[in-house]
């Protein structure tokens, strides 16, 4: 299979990455 | 982003083990096309028996790969440990690719998230289906650890009921219904989860989609689940981590590009979930035993158990005296024999008896303590009559010994002399026997003359004097 490297272009987080907050 | 608790328990379920079912089979497949709210979706649910040797979480390209920050298509560690079935596992960070949350890999801890409150779902070494909660000292327990763990987000069915809700409030201290833990619930996109159902079946779940274009969401996929009669499940990674493979082959649509964005490519993700042949329990068998088709065939004749960790030397159990070891009974001192239940041979002691006496005359010792001074044993009266000869000490032995050989010469003597003095007596009882009976022939046969006894009867008449004896008138004698 010369399936390649996938782009990463479907995220589905379920928290925003910008916001890195310490855990309460 | 959210709490940890470090210590305490907190909320989750427990589904005890299912007794193994004999001849169990390898896992069910079963490929779906189904509509949400009219969207046509396809996916894949998979049945798996006796989860605690079929099942494992595993590392990206094999162990070590967390530590390593490794990241790996789900086909590529799906073949490099043999699965039947895999999917992608838990989330990670796309730009470092840290393994996130707790992650424990065929019994390894490998991370541990430090009581992170997000929704976990584990087997414990006893076969306990763990789903829900979990602070760090539940996460780290020795008395009954998990062999397998990982981390998701949002628990979907508690005990048989959706429990999206309750996990957002417990999962995020988000409360504005914009904010993108509520995205993340209710956008579609392509799903994953793992659970368990009422048989203690371990299941899992992938669905198809991209996010904001097809798939479905959190509420969707719990609803189809307990349609599937899924008692408690948890999500895990989703959107283009979501992947399925089927006997080391790609066997869903991922929603990434590839570079020639005319192709979707499968991501390369952090950790897998595997569906594998029955291993063993644990798989080494303690080191006892080879795993042959996910069981135990132990070493020796006295390894026993599922794992090969409990040594059986019989109902006997080496008779209480002596230790049931890999290569048989081991005796206690003063036992022998294949169950410990023979006393030592006489001029033999200690352990197993494999030491021989080291008394004067080859004297018997004491089983135990190979003590010569022996402390009679009430035993067999073999032993007794040896023990007699030698229980005095030595120097008494001796005297007994000359005495023995005095007695023994004056023994001799003393019956020579009894002989000849018999020999004698008997010559001479004989020779006087003899003469006595010439004396007595002389005088019984024949013609014979009679003294008659005048003196005691008086004088005789002269006629009587001269008249030979007749025996018809025997009153004469």
């Amino acid at each position: 299979f010369g399936w390649g490297a996938s782009l990463d272009d479907d995220l589905l987080l379920p928290y925003s990455r910008e916001r890195a907050r310490s855990a309460r | 982003d959210c709490a940890r608790v470090r210590v305490g328990s907190r909320e989750h379920e427990s589904w005890p083990p299912s007794p193994a079912t004999p001849g169990a089979r390898g896992p069910a497949v079963r490929t779906f096309v189904s509509h949400f709210a009219g969207r046509a979706v396809s996916g894949h649910l998979t049945r798996v028996s006796e989860p605690l040797r079929t099942f494992s979480v595993l590392e990206p390209g094999g162990p070590g790969g967390c530590a390593s920050r490794r990241r790996a298509t789900v086909e590529e560690t799906a073949r490099a440990a043999g699965c039947s079935v895999a999917q992608n596992g838990g989330f990670f960070r796309m730009d470092t690719g840290e393994c996130l949350g707790n992650v424990v890999s065929d019994g390894r801890p490998v991370s541990s998230a430090g009581g992170i409150q997000n929704a976990q779902f584990g087997i414990r070494r006893d076969g306990t289906l763990v789903t829900g909660y979990l602070s760090e000292e539940e996460v780290l327990d020795t008395e009954n650890p998990f062999v397998q763990l990982l981390s998701g987000v949002v628990w979907l069915i508690r005990n048989g009921s959706i429990y999206i809700n309750e996990s957002q409030a417990a999962e995020c201290d988000e409360t504005q219904e914009t904010g993108p833990f509520s995205k993340f619930v209710n956008v579609i996109s392509a799903r994953t989860a793992v659970g368990h159902d009422r048989k203690g079946q371990l299941v899992l779940f992938h669905a198809d989609g991209q996010t904001e274009q097809r798939g479905i969401n959190l509420q969707e996929m719990a609803e189809f689940l307990l349609k599937q009669d899924v008692v408690n499940a948890i999500n895990l990674d989703g959107g283009g981590s979501a992947t399925f493979v089927l006997n080391g082959t790609l066997a869903s649509y991922p929603s990434d590009h590839c570079k020639d964005n005319m192709w979707r490519c499968p991501r390369s993700v952090s950790t897998v979930v595997c569906v594998h042949k029955p291993h063993c329990q644990p798989p080494d068998c303690n080191g006892h035993g080879t795993c042959v088709e996910g069981r135990c065939q132990c070493m020796g004749h006295f390894w026993r158990g599922t794992g090969c960790d409990r040594l059986d030397c019989g109902p006997s159990n080496c008779s209480q005296q002596g230790l049931c070891t890999e290569t048989g009974c081991r005796c206690e001192a003063g036992w022998t024999g294949s169950n410990c239940s023979e006393e030592c041979p006489l001029g033999w002691h200690g352990p197993g008896c494999q030491s021989p006496c080291e008394c004067e005359h080859q004297c018997p010792c004491d089983p135990q303590t190979g003590n010569c001074n022996l402390t009679l044993v009430p035993t067999l009266s073999s032993i007794l009559s040896q023990v007699k000869q030698c229980v005095q000490p030595p120097q008494v032995t001796l005297k007994t010994a000359e005495l023995s050989l005095l007695t023994g010469t004056t023994w001799l003597a003393l019956t020579l002399v009894l002989v000849f003095l018999l020999l004698i007596s008997t010559v001479a009882n004989v020779s006087l026997l003899l003469s006595c009976r010439a004396e007595r022939s002389r005088h019984l046969d024949g013609s014979y003359v009679y003294h008659p006894l005048q003196e005691m009867n008086g004088e005789l008449s002269a006629a009587e004097k001269e008249q030979p004896g007749d025996a018809h008138n025997p009153f004469k004698d």
